[in-house]
């Protein structure tokens, strides 16, 4: 709330996340797994639509906000996701193919932001950071299947493992550019 | 399968 320079946040991106969280957490209104599931969730889904809020209605945070460098459109990543979860699911249902939605929409919500940081040239401390610590945690993810697929028994998830592997991947050249910008010390640039 | 199986993680 006191930074409110948000050049090159990427509001794409953040709705995208909004409607990966609103779609994923169906399961909140049927099913009860853990207080700790249930606080994330909810955590998940309010920082994310406070973000778009801030973003779209606080004074000083639009004033910021990079609109012209910010054009990907939405429904490019929308349409695909949904067609491919109406195809390759692994139940029929409303709540299960918007799940299923919501993993494959979550693997290629980053890319509105990786777009903007390769159109912004001078990238802030904040954003990159920010892009690093968002993939280095789901990457941490493919360590937890593979742990749980050795103490787990049927733990077989092809959906999640290869649409984790796939937002990992795009990550990948970030990461190759953070790290070496990090490890010499200089300013973090992409290459246009 | 029960709903929890996989759709535990967030």
């Amino acid at each position: 709330r006191k930074n409110t320079n948000k050049r090159g946040v990427s509001l794409k991106t953040q709705e995208l996340y909004a409607l990966v969280f609103a779609t994923r957490y169906l399961d909140m209104f049927t099913d009860f797994i853990s207080l700790y599931n249930t606080v994330m969730k909810l955590i998940f889904l309010s920082s994310s639509f406070s973000i778009v809020w801030y973003m779209r209605r606080h004074k000083l945070v639009r004033r910021s906000y990079d609109k012209d460098h910010d054009t990907f459109r939405h429904q490019f990543l929308v349409l695909p996701c949904l067609i491919l979860a109406l195809l390759i699911h692994e139940q029929f249902t409303f709540k299960e193919v918007m799940w299923t939605f919501s993993i494959y929409l979550e693997a290629v919500a980053i890319l509105p932001q990786l777009v903007l940081l390769q159109r912004t040239r001078n990238i802030d401390n904040l954003t990159g950071q920010y892009v690093f610590f968002l993939g280095a945690y789901r990457s941490l993810y493919i360590l937890n299947w593979i742990y749980r697929y050795f103490t787990e028994p049927h733990y077989v998830h092809w959906i999640t493992w290869i649409s984790g592997f796939v937002q990992t991947l795009l990550y990948a050249d970030f990461f190759y550019y953070y790290l070496n910008s990090w490890k010499n010390n200089v300013k973090l640039t992409l290459p246009a | 399968r029960e709903w929890d199986d996989y759709h535990d993680e967030l």
